[in-house]
C-alpha cells in the first residue's frame, strides 16, 4: 500500500 | 476548511466546554455519564495518535489537544474530583457491547490494514456510538438539566454540520471518505429523537422530561 492515510478533519 | 466543517468544530469545541463548566459551576456531575466521556476520551486518544505522524495545520493541532485535554479532565472531574455526585447506578449501559464490536467491525472494514489506520478507523465507528450510555441514562431517569441538554444539542449538531461539509467536499474538491460519512449519517441519526425533544420542549423553556 503506497500511499499513507491522511485524514485532515478532527 | 469550509464554513460547515468551521461551525462544526466550533460546535463540538462549544458542547466539551459546556460539559466542563457545568461540572465545574455546579461542583456536581449529576445526570452525566462518565462512561460516554471515557469512550470520548479513548476516541480522541486513538483517532489523533496521528499527532505523532504527522502534521496538517497548526489549527488542526490545536484543536486535537483542546480536544484530548477537555476529554481527560471531564473524566477526571467525573471519577475523581466530583465522583461523590457520579450517578453510577443510573449509568448502568453495557460498554463492552460497543467496544468489542466497534473493535471487531474497524478490523473488518477499513481503509488500510495497519496498526494506526485501524485505531483512526476505530475511533471513528465509537464515536458515532459513544452518546448512547449519556442517552441510555436520560431515559432511565426520564429527565434531564437544561444545560445538559444544551450540551448534547452542541455534540449532535457538530455531526450534523459535519455531513454537509461532507457533502461540500464531494461536490468541490472530489473528496469522500466512505467510513465517515456512514458513520457519521449513524451518528447523526441518533440525535434525531433528542433533536425533536430540545426544539419542542427545550427552546419553548421547558424542562426536558419523558413521559413516565
Amino acid at each position: 500500500h503506497a500511499l499513507k492515510m491522511t485524514h485532515d478533519e478532527l | 476548511m469550509n464554513i460547515f466543517r468551521l461551525t462544526g468544530d466550533l460546535s463540538h469545541l462549544a458542547a466539551i466546554i459546556i460539559l466542563l463548566l457545568k461540572i465545574w459551576k455546579s461542583r456536581s456531575c449529576a445526570g452525566i455519564s462518565g462512561k460516554s466521556q471515557i469512550l470520548f476520551a479513548l476516541v480522541f486518544t486513538t483517532r489523533y495518535l496521528d499527532l505523532f505522524t504527522s502534521f496538517i495545520s497548526l489549527y488542526n493541532t490545536c484543536m486535537k489537544l483542546i480536544y484530548i485535554g477537555c476529554a481527560y479532565a471531564t473524566v477526571y472531574l467525573i471519577y475523581a474530583k466530583f465522583r461523590a455526585t457520579y450517578d453510577g447506578n443510573h449509568d448502568s449501559f453495557r460498554v463492552e457491547f460497543l467496544v468489542v464490536p466497534v473493535g471487531g467491525l474497524s478490523v473488518l472494514i477499513n481503509h488500510d490494514f495497519s496498526p494506526l489506520e485501524i485505531l483512526w478507523t476505530f475511533s471513528i465507528y465509537l464515536e458515532s456510538v459513544a452518546i448512547l450510555p449519556q442517552l441510555f441514562m436520560i431515559s432511565k431517569t426520564g429527565e434531564a438539566e437544561t444545560i445538559t441538554t444544551h450540551y448534547l444539542f452542541c455534540l449532535g449538531l457538530y455531526r450534523a454540520l459535519y455531513l454537509f461539509n461532507w457533502i461540500w467536499r464531494f461536490y468541490f474538491e472530489g473528496f469522500f471518505d466512505m467510513i465517515a460519512i456512514v458513520a457519521g449519517v449513524v451518528q447523526t441519526v441518533l440525535y434525531c429523537d433528542f433533536f425533536y425533544l430540545y426544539v419542542t420542549k427545550v427552546l419553548k423553556g421547558k424542562k426536558l422530561s419523558l413521559p413516565a
